[in-house]
C-alpha cells in the first residue's frame, strides 16, 4: 500500500469512486479523476487504485455511502489543508 | 467466492 498527501489546492477533490461492502466492489475504487481537481493537481493518484484509509480512518467493511461521506468531510475539513489516502493498486 | 461476489449487486458511483 502506498500513503498518498493529496493537498487541497481546487475547489473539488475530482475523483469518483465505486465500491464498498456487500457490493461486487468490496472496497471502495477509483474510476475517474476529473481534470482541475486537486487529486488531479496531486498527480499520485490513479484510476484504478483501491483505497484503503482516509486520514487514517479504515474504509475496510463500510458500505459505499459511508465511505463516500468519510471522503467527503475530509475533504470539507478545515483541520488540514490535506487529505492521506491509503492506496493500493 | 467469484460466484458469491457475482450475486452481490454492483456498486453506485458517487463524484466527490
Amino acid at each position: 500500500a502506498t500513503l498518498v498527501r493529496v493537498v487541497k489546492n481546487a475547489n473539488t477533490l475530482g475523483i469518483a469512486i465505486e465500491g464498498g461492502a456487500n457490493t461486487r466492489q468490496p472496497m471502495p475504487r477509483i474510476v475517474t479523476i476529473q481534470k482541475g481537481g486537486s487529486a488531479h493537481n496531486c498527480e499520485q493518484l490513479k484510476v484504478g487504485l483501491v483505497i484503503l484509509e482516509v486520514n487514517g480512518i479504515s474504509l475496510r467493511g463500510r458500505e459505499h455511502k459511508e465511505a463516500a461521506r468519510i471522503i467527503a468531510e475530509a475533504f470539507k475539513s478545515k483541520e488540514k489543508d490535506y487529505i492521506d489516502f491509503l492506496v493500493v493498486e | 467466492v467469484r460466484e458469491k461476489r457475482l450475486t452481490l449487486p454492483p456498486s453506485e458511483i458517487t463524484m466527490l
